[in-house]
């Protein structure tokens, strides 16, 4: 049994204790400050005239800054911290579950930390898999990390207001991602300007059941 | 022995060959997209007038993006593609030193793969060690990875311009940093308008031999 075939069987495991709560989970991966936890507040607020119960897992290697945002916008959270590991993984998943209350909840969002490298030999059992990544990265992310762009089928390119500012052409990393994942779908952002926010909603299948 | 215990047996060989053939080398690491490459580069050019014979031993998962910037730059250079690893290690590093001419060379830039999580498990026998993170990666960068920030001396917090854009603090960083790090240095840089360059040179004690 490899190494990956074990992390699998976990993610496995979660995957159906999700699915048999009825839980939407999305595992939200990205460059270091990329923008992933400003993104999921703005879902989350996007989401509030909804019936939607949602609740996150906020892995950073120390502290609790980002789950300390979550709970500020009135969802449940738990606050993972992965140390010397080089990203969340199933086990520490499987873990949080326990810590939350899954039966009223219908959207999870897991945040991993911020790496392009490792998650792919990590999977959580998450439904959906989006990556955020922002413009100031410069323009060569994609084509520097193959691995998780080929086989992650959502990407945000994040803070496109910044655009000019740091000389990228948000065009040639969508260019780059079409070449290398020909299933896979962008959505351009800027939170700061709730741009790309239902567009981002949209793209998870994600939608209000109430109100709007 | 452990894999860290094998890790600094091959680091302390790459330092030894540098220090028999007077090379001094120093590890560039740091967040994707912060500005490696950039700062690397701008350092190159400001030596121009002097007699420094540099090299460069560039790190990516994938492609010669930055090598192929390097060339352009004159400087002998080498280009390590890390794949599925998650960074750079004592092992590649000794495979490129012997690529590289280190008879003609005074200055070895050695820069990482961006990633703020494991380069303390894999030394590469470096003389100084340099983190260079940006103010779009957000306040908590240096809180968010302790490990790295505690055991690195100095730290380029990049990007300065966009500091307003992003809404940041340098100061916040700052004063993480020092929390966390009583010996550490910051340089404040934004490379786009040449803005502490020299303050980095200088605090890699790196002088001009002739001209300037
Ligand atoms: N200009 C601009 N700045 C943004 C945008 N989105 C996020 N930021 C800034 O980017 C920084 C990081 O945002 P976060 O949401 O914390 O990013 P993150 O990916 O969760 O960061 P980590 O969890 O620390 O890896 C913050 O300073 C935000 O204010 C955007 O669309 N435009
Ligand atoms: N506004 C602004 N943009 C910068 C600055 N420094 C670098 N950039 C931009 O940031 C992006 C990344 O720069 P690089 O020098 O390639 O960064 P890097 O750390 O080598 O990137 P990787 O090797 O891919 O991790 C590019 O689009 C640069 O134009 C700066 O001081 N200010
Ligand atoms: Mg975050
Ligand atoms: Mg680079
Ligand atoms: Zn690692
Ligand atoms: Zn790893």
């Amino acid at each position: 049994v490899t190494s990956l075939e074990r992390e699998l069987e976990l993610a496995e495991a979660n995957y159906h204790l999700l699915k048999e709560n009825n839980v939407r989970a999305i595992s939200v991966m990205g460059a270091v400050g990329s923008g992933k936890t400003s993104l999921i507040e703005k879902m989350i607020t996007r989401l509030k005239p909804c019936a939607t119960g949602i609740g996150t897992i906020c892995a950073d290697c120390a502290g609790d800054d980002d789950h300390q945002r979550f709970l500020a916008c009135g969802v449940q959270s738990v606050s993972v911290n992965t140390e010397d590991n080089c990203c969340l993984d199933a086990l520490s998943v499987k873990h949080a579950l326990q810590s939350l209350s899954l039966e009223t909840m219908d959207l999870l969002f897991i945040e991993n930390v911020g790496n392009l490298i490792c998650p792919p030999d990590f999977p959580v059992g998450a439904e959906l898999e989006v990556i955020v990544i922002s413009v100031s990265e410069g323009e060569s992310v994609v084509r520097k990390h193959p691995k998780i762009f080929s086989q992650t089928d959502l990407v945000v390119v994040n803070k496109i207001d910044l655009a000019g500012a740091v000389n990228v052409s948000p065009q040639v990393i969508v260019g780059d991602y079409a070449q290398l994942n020909p299933h896979g779908k962008v959505v351009l952002a800027d939170v700061f300007h709730n741009r790309g926010i239902d567009a981002l909603l949209q793209a998870l299948k994600i939608e209000c059941t109430t109100g709007q």
